[in-house]
């Protein structure tokens, strides 16, 4: 699965 | 960002705004662990170093200033200008034991080995269990002010929403972020116990008592 890579989150 | 998402982030400013409030209004921040607080001002520093080196959106950018800075204004205010009003006797949690394995756990688990990617990893796993010294002094003191009790229950709904805004990223845009996926079902899970009371107690314009 492709991980979250550019951490757009808070 | 996604419905979720927006709630999420939503709950977590109202949070900050209604703790504000609580100490503004009553001159106290009675009730409040100072240890937690300062967990956070710990949490946000370490997750948001990247607004120095990265340009995510406009709005990424408010609302990280915010939670940097809401989080250390409400520190200034427990420790100098109400000083008086926070009793450390019973603000006892010792936090050695949540940032030493969070420490460990964020070397072990993280998507890079690089300064920035363990640091975030390291304020994802303290902001899971960052609530810990408050909901042990809640437990100890066995009651809490309503409006606090509204703070925690906005800070606890915050990260329950981010776990449908995960879901939903997954099947719309295929990514999955396990870290936080994993923290953020934890964090959410400590508060199980709180929002019993909370829900059952203090929305039936009951208040908050633990039973003895």
């Amino acid at each position: 699965l492709p991980v979250v890579t550019e951490k757009d989150e808070l | 960002m996604n419905f979720f998402r927006l709630l999420g982030d939503l709950s977590h400013l109202a949070s900050i705004l209604i703790l504000l409030h609580k100490i503004k209004t009553t001159r106290s921040c009675r009730g409040l662990s100072f240890k937690t607080q300062a967990l956070y001002v710990a949490v946000f520093i370490t997750r948001y170093l990247d607004l120095t080196y990265r340009w995510v959106s406009l709005y990424n950018f408010v609302m990280k200033l915010f939670f940097i800075g809401s989080s250390c204004a409400t520190l200034y205010l427990m420790r100098y200008k109400y000083c008086p009003t926070h009793d450390p006797s019973i603000d006892t949690f010792k936090i050695e034991y949540l940032v030493g394995p969070c420490a460990i756990l964020a070397l072990i688990f993280n998507y890079k080995f690089s300064v920035s990617e363990v640091l975030w990893s390291f304020s994802i796993f303290l902001e899971s269990v960052a609530i810990l010294p408050q909901l042990f002094m809640l437990q100890r003191t066995g009651e809490a002010e309503t409006i606090t009790t509204h703070y925690l229950a906005a800070l606890g709904i915050y990260r329950a929403f981010y776990i449908p805004n995960w879901i939903y990223r997954y099947f719309t845009e295929g990514v999955v972020d396990p870290i936080a996926i994993v923290a953020g079902i934890a964090q959410t899970g400590l508060y199980l116990d709180f929002f019993y009371v909370y829900f059952t107690k203090v929305m039936q314009g009951e208040k908050f008592e633990l039973p003895a």
